[in-house]
């Protein structure tokens, strides 16, 4: 399962 | 809509407004205060600003822009951590690359963008995601040194 809280993020986005 | 969003959203407005002749201090100074003083502040204004930053409107953006740093400087570590978040990065890395909103950005919000970006790394140097988005940036080529 997704660890979901405190650190929740979403992936870098490449230029 | 609950009464922090529209609070938030009425002052980033003001605060933003490309009629301004020169900075909303009173509006500024208010939405520091109500984005740190509120549960969710930080996390409802940090997506106005994102919203804000995009402006086809080149004043606005830049305002959002200023108003983003002043929020840095004064909100303190849980608002780095969230600006810190590639949640948020991600919206500034649009406005400068090509593949996303960088055609359609003056030049001079793009460079505004990469000098927050820098002084950020230096700033707040825990915030160890500031420096790998500009470390990508320049792998990308958006940057050159």
């Amino acid at each position: 399962p997704v660890i979901r809280g405190f650190s929740d993020d979403e992936p870098l986005v490449i230029a | 809509m609950d009464v922090v969003t529209t609070s938030l959203e009425a002052l980033i407005q003001r605060a933003t407004n490309s009629q301004n002749q020169k900075p909303d201090v009173a509006a500024i100074e208010a939405f520091c205060v109500l984005l740190t003083k509120e549960a969710e502040g930080i996390q409802i204004g940090t997506k106005l600003l994102a919203t804000h930053i995009q402006s086809l409107n080149e004043s606005e953006a830049l305002q959002a822009l200023s108003l983003l740093d002043t929020c840095m400087k004064r909100c303190g570590p849980l608002f780095h951590a969230e600006v810190g978040k590639f949640r948020f990065l991600n919206e500034m890395i649009k406005l400068v690359s090509p593949k996303y909103l960088g055609d359609r950005t003056t030049a001079s919000v793009r460079q505004k963008v990469l000098q927050l970006l820098y002084g950020w790394i230096k700033e707040y140097p825990r915030e160890l995601k500031i420096k790998e988005a500009y470390e990508m940036l320049k792998k990308q080529g958006v940057i050159e040194e």
